[in-house]
């Protein structure tokens, strides 16, 4: 699955 | 990975690099709140599960980041100015509970990885769209690098959904709202400071 996008963010 | 990514992580670190060096301007209270979902976020991330090294590196990283300053501010009472409204912070953190709770996809309090969004991190999500407003940040680089990290994401959002055919409308729709709550402070930074017509000031 992808990552979410969330967890992009410092 | 990709270039906007890195480009909006470097960007926030110039922004608590700004922040390390000079505090002055900006409010304890914002600060404060700027920590309170960080902190839990960067936590999180790295508790639930291994992402990556880059990822907790950069998460781990942000934490003094972000704490070093309030030590300064409330070290020192002259920096301890501005924002002095509480009830900004009540009801922020009410309409969060309500659209954390009200617009999540999982109705689980955390969870490692996964394509939904769930309770903690829908919360953490609209709290910083409402706390990043950051009327009370004077530091005009401070904003600058803010701004640009908030652009470089959604440049991020936009990369990963061509190429991943990825797309979270939560993440999305707060990251655009944090967005705009910036776009004032581009404005007077690119008519005033890079002018050099002074000090600068919100209308």
């Amino acid at each position: 699955s992808n990552e979410p996008l969330y967890h992009d963010e410092l | 990975m990709n270039v906007f990514r890195l480009c909006g992580d470097v960007s926030a670190f110039s922004c608590l690099c700004v922040c390390l060096c000079v505090c002055a301007g900006i409010s304890g209270k914002s600060q404060v709140a700027v920590c309170l979902w960080c902190s839990p976020h960067g936590i999180l991330t790295c508790s639930t599960g291994f992402i990556s090294i880059y990822n907790t590196v950069m998460k781990v990283g942000c934490l003094p980041g972000v704490g070093i300053p309030l030590q300064f501010i409330y070290s020192t009472c002259a920096f301890r100015n501005s924002y002095d409204s509480g009830m900004h912070f009540i009801s922020g953190g009410s309409c969060c509970s309500v659209a954390g709770l009200s617009f999540l996809e999982k109705l689980t309090p955390s969870t490692p990885t996964g394509g939904n969004t769930p309770i903690l991190w829908t919360f953490s999500i609209y709290l910083e769209s409402v706390t990043g407003e950051a009327e009370s940040y004077h530091q005009r680089h401070y904003l600058f690098f803010l701004g640009l990290y908030r652009a470089l994401y959604l440049a991020n959002w936009v990369w990963r959904y061509h190429t991943e055919s990825f797309f979270d409308q939560i993440a999305v729709v707060s990251g655009v709202v944090q967005t705009i709550f910036y776009c004032d402070f581009f404005y007077l930074y690119f008519t005033r400071v890079l002018r050099g017509s002074g000090k600068m000031s919100l209308p």
